[in-house]
């Protein structure tokens, strides 16, 4: 079971404030149910998908479409501010309360859909549930938070080893290279001092055999 | 000239190092950039 | 302002729950104030630093040590769950309610403090205060946890990047240890070439000039 939480504020009196739970199962497109107090009263009510399909046909607008103004109306909370409002008719004689929500345009609105909700006998219950959901929510993002942060700390501590293994791998490129210039030219300039070994005793030999040929 | 080229031959090895001085770190790395890859 | 929100269930109605919020500025030893509600009623109350003290000393605890005892009792939430009791006395009729909370220990346990809380006029508006809460920290958790997420993908990409240019730094030192000794051997072997060449040319002079001797 999906739920989500906001505070809105009827058009009909902005200095109220209710709070508004939305819950589904999956997909909301499916139907949804509808808890609405004003932290004393509470009234309940559900949207079925058929329902849906006939709010959808009334604006004249796409399913899934319409099911997409419903989320930003109903569950995006904040994000929404502004574009859609909210109009909230008591009806205590008869315990009931209807509710409806509309998408604000430039120009005017349009009505999204509405619903009759029914006073809850018990809306204590309601509250503690709503409280108690926030309070779940908290924990359980607070328990994400940490794990992320622990996450965070981890991959830094990753990313800074592996900077200071790439900066010990270019040290040893640079180390390499020099040691083996080193190397080879120990080796080389031992062969060139044996070609001019080679070289002054060739020349010697040369010598010789001209002195010898002479005195011949 | 055929004299600078033997003269050339004599002192040097067909990547550009001499026979008989010596080298040092720039000279060789001199030699072996010039030496092409595909050799 | 400090403040925490957390369920309670009084040891004399385990299965009343009630809300317990509390509220301090900076530090919770020089002092705090205290809402009570079960979604209904809300009661407040605050105690003084000078009451913390005497309390500490009644207690006969270290004061520091006894506002550490406070905070695990009274803020703490679920971590502290079952090592502290509330009772919870209400008197309607006086629209008051005494509140207390103790230490639970493996052979009893002992008082840490109390006070009588206020009934509010009007504790609609301490819920809606206490949903509003929630559903602020939600917000600005929500936000921390977003932020988190993707500092947490940017330290994956820079470790991952990190990771790739390690992999080349190894791949370009084994390259160059190769390109390096083969470009010497080259030049080596040519040095080895000349030495032979002219091993024989000298020889070639030796045997030259051993056959000059023996002719003249």
């Amino acid at each position: 079971m999906e739920k989500t939480l906001n505070r809105i504020r009827p058009v009909s009196d902005p200095e109220a404030m209710y709070f508004l739970q939305v819950s589904w199962e999956k997909d909301l497109g499916a139907g949804f149910g509808i808890t609405l107090s004003d932290g004393q009263c509470a009234w309940t009510g559900a949207v079925s998908e058929a329902e849906i399909s006939r709010e959808a046909a009334d604006v004249e607008m796409n399913r899934e479409k319409y099911v997409g103004e419903l989320k930003k109306a109903l569950i995006a909370g904040e994000e929404s501010a502004g574009r859609y409002n909210f109009a909230i008719s008591r009806d205590d004689e008869n315990m009931e309360c209807h509710f409806s929500y509309e998408r604000n345009l430039k120009d005017g609105s349009f009505r999204l859909g509405s619903l009759k909700l029914q006073k809850v006998l018990s809306p204590v219950e309601v509250v503690k549930e709503l409280i108690g959901y926030c309070l779940d929510c908290l924990g359980r993002l607070q328990s994400k938070t940490e794990h992320l942060q622990k996450e965070n700390e981890r991959l830094f501590r990753c990313w800074s080893d592996t900077e200071k293994r790439l900066e010990k791998c270019v040290e040893a490129k640079e180390e390499l290279e020099a040691d083996l210039y080193n190397r080879f030219i120990l080796v080389l300039n031992e062969k060139k001092a044996k070609i001019r070994n080679l070289q002054k005793l060739l020349n010697e030999a040369k010598e010789s055999a001209a002195a010898a040929k002479y005195t011949r | 000239s055929p004299d600078t080229k033997e003269h050339f031959a004599r002192e040097y090895d067909c990547y550009g190092d001499s026979y008989t001085a010596d080298t040092d770190v720039t000279q060789l790395k001199e030699v072996f950039s010039r030496m092409k890859d595909n050799e």
